[in-house]
């Protein structure tokens, strides 16, 4: 373990806690792409599955827990309990334009051809383009919430943090993944104009405002 | 090795 990765996992943790906490508190999902969230729930699922095959940790045990339970958490809120203020109509992005490249995807580049290991490469391709349907709800709206905002940051950086963990892992311990790494450099270039756009307007007290 | 990486990570 080591700071970048401690960082990047507190970052993950506040994103998914503050938007499930948004939508408690505010009992409304508007501006939050319910697709994304189904897609992020999928990720964990089928990611840490491994969960009952092996123990690494209590502090990884903890943490693949609580991921699973509040991204199902955060998806029963949107399309059950706060149903009614699921904007269906910004919404719109074709997720399976994402799952079936992630299947083919991890179908023919994976470590190793076994079922835990397609599902966690199905994992990871998922997750770097998971997102997109968020984004792309933020463009169609032309703007965002401050808390969707700081959400966003949070979720954009952790796997920017990763990659430092990565390059420290590979100078410290002459390990890497090849397709963690491309597939997170993905995900956090996703996040770029999202990050420029944070750093110039809501941290300035602006609304995130994005060219419509 | 490549592949250890990830089994210990989130």
């Amino acid at each position: 373990m080591n700071i970048f990765r401690i960082i990047g996992d507190l970052s993950h943790l506040l994103a998914i806690i503050i938007l499930l906490r948004k939508i408690w508190k505010t009992r409304s999902c508007a501006g939050i792409s319910g697709k994304s969230q189904i897609l992020f729930a999928l990720v964990y699922t089928t990611r840490y599955l491994d969960l009952v095959t092996t123990y690494v940790s209590l502090y990884n045990t903890v943490m693949k827990i609580i991921f699973i339970a509040v991204s199902i958490a955060t998806c029963y809120l949107i399309y059950m309990k706060f149903k009614a203020t699921y904007d269906h109509n910004h919404d719109t992005f074709r997720i399976e334009f994402l799952l079936a490249p992630a299947v083919i995807l991890a179908l023919l580049i994976n470590h190793d051809f076994t079922f835990l290991e397609i599902l966690w490469t199905f994992s990871i391709y998922l997750e770097s383009v998971a997102i997109l349907p968020q984004l792309f709800m933020v463009s169609k709206t032309g703007e965002a919430e401050s808390i969707t905002s700081h959400y966003l940051f949070a979720l954009g950086s952790y796997r920017a943090l990763y990659i430092l963990n990565w390059i420290y892992r590979y100078h410290n311990e002459e390990i890497y993944d090849l397709i963690a790494i491309v597939a997170g450099i993905v995900q956090t270039a996703l996040y770029c104009d999202f990050f420029y756009l944070y750093i110039t307007k809501v941290l300035r007290g602006k609304k995130l405002q994005l060219p419509a | 090795g490549t592949n250890t990486l990830h089994k210990d990570e989130l």
